[in-house]
């Protein structure tokens, strides 16, 4: 997280905002909502109190405007910037305005009002852009979802080095973003995409480039905003430059950004048994043009050519992969060899000589 | 513009000057007296590798397909450096 130079901030805690003006993609019932809801946010973690005056002047004045609205900082149209916000101070301090050539919505259509008003209102309070991705003061939208938004770890330590926490936080289970070289780093699915490596941790992914130490941090929604949070497994069939993605009894196919038709399927489809909730892990050898999957302390063999369950499965993992454990997190493959993850060890397992050849952590994959 | 570039870029006109006002509006890039090319070159690299670098993308201070993905999506308004 960041502050404002001078680490601007309020000096009182009970602050007020006025609506000066509404869009006309909502109702004023949820223009207001909004509005309240993403004061909520801030309010539920630090002994900020935020009241809403409809005459005189606030600390806080909301409006929407277009182009060149009056602050030497215009707007540009649809899409590009939607809206900013001063930092605390008199006058414009603290002000927020949404660019009204935005299509405003309530749920996952144009940009959700409440969303970036969450965020505008954290640039009211003193908290600057964060380079944090899975937090609320990235600088760039990503809809993250219809379940209920927990303001994220790193917004809170930001707001609450500035005013303190509260004494009523509904919530106190804030998502942290994962830290590639946590010695207890376990991982939810990798796979190759196109060349690249991407690596699954709860709601984001880090893509490694073949040529580059450092892994991107991403956001999976900013990627794929119809897939959900988290995945289980996922792996990339070269031969139809398509990645399939799994969660619980749902599977997707992905070509690059976009969506196969008629995905997402049942996983029961591809021939496992319907009872099957989840898939834990896959991986897909390219010499043999099988995929593996791997569920409990059981594996499954799929032949893509034919599209169907190779027969005599599933088997136990500890008859074919001896040693890497009854369950594995994540599976891929790197030329001849198989890395299987379990917690925070990955195995590196020859093909050729069928057996595990070295105990790396996990974090070893990000070169820490 | 000047805007350091990947030899193999295919950038138009209008993509440099997109990329320019987005550097000036969140990264504070001051346009230059005409005629001062060569120090706006060294501005801009520096510009793009203080970008590059807040979003942890490859900091080579040139115009690249990635660097210029990001800067089209939508966001905030604030500037994301300095005053």
């Amino acid at each position: 997280y960041n502050f404002f130079p001078r680490k601007l901030k309020w000096s009182k805690t009970n602050l007020t905002y006025r609506i000066m003006n509404y869009t006309s993609d909502l109702r004023r019932a949820e223009v207001d909502r909004a509005f309240k809801k993403a004061f909520k946010v801030w309010s539920d973690v630090t002994p900020l109190n935020f009241t809403r005056i409809r005459s005189g002047v606030a600390d806080i004045m909301i409006s929407f405007g277009t182009r060149e609205h009056g602050d030497f900082y215009p707007f540009d149209g649809p899409s590009g910037l939607l809206a900013h916000a001063f930092p605390p101070g008199p006058d414009y301090g603290g002000d927020a305005h949404f660019d009204d050539d935005e299509a405003w919505s309530d749920d996952s259509r144009g940009y959700n009002l409440f969303l970036v008003a969450a965020h505008e209102f954290g640039h009211s309070l003193g908290l600057e852009h964060s380079r944090d991705p899975g937090a609320l003061m990235f600088p760039i939208y990503t809809y993250t979802g219809k379940t209920g938004f927990v303001l994220p770890d790193d917004d809170v330590q930001g707001i609450q080095e500035l005013y303190g926490a509260g004494d009523k936080d509904p919530n106190p289970k804030h998502p942290k973003t994962p830290e590639k070289c946590d010695p207890d780093l376990s991982l939810d699915a990798v796979t190759e995409l196109r060349g690249e490596m991407l690596v699954f941790k709860d709601r984001f992914f880090w893509r490694l480039h073949p040529q580059m130490v450092e892994a991107e941090l991403v956001l999976l929604k900013s990627f794929w905003p119809e897939l959900p949070n988290k995945i289980d497994a996922a792996y990339e069939n070269p031969v139809k430059d398509l990645v399939y993605m799994f969660k619980g009894k749902k599977v997707w196919a992905l070509n690059g950004y976009d969506i196969v038709e008629d995905f997402p399927k049942k996983i029961y489809e591809m021939g496992f048994p319907k009872e099957m909730k989840r898939i834990d892990a896959a991986v897909h050898i390219k010499d043999t043009g099988k995929t593996l999957f791997f569920t409990g302390n059981k594996y499954w063999s799929y032949d893509e050519e034919a599209d169907v369950m190779d027969a005599g499965y599933p088997r136990l993992i500890e008859d074919e992969f001896a040693g890497i454990g009854d369950r594995v997190d994540a599976v891929y493959q790197r030329n001849d060899y198989l890395y299987f993850f379990n917690g925070p060890l990955q195995f590196e397992y020859s093909i050729w000589s069928r057996r595990i050849v070295r105990v790396l952590h996990t974090n070893s994959l990000f070169w820490c | 513009i000047p805007i350091p570039l990947e030899d193999s870029h295919e950038f138009t006109e209008k993509d440099l000057q997109f990329a320019e006002r987005y550097l000036r509006t969140h990264y504070d890039l001051r346009p230059n007296p005409a005629g001062v090319m060569k120090k706006s070159v060294n501005t801009m690299a520096s510009k793009l590798r203080e970008m590059q670098e807040f979003f942890g993308l490859e900091v080579t201070g040139k115009l690249d397909d990635e660097t210029y993905e990001l800067m089209r999506k939508p966001r905030c308004g604030v500037p994301d450096v300095g005053e």
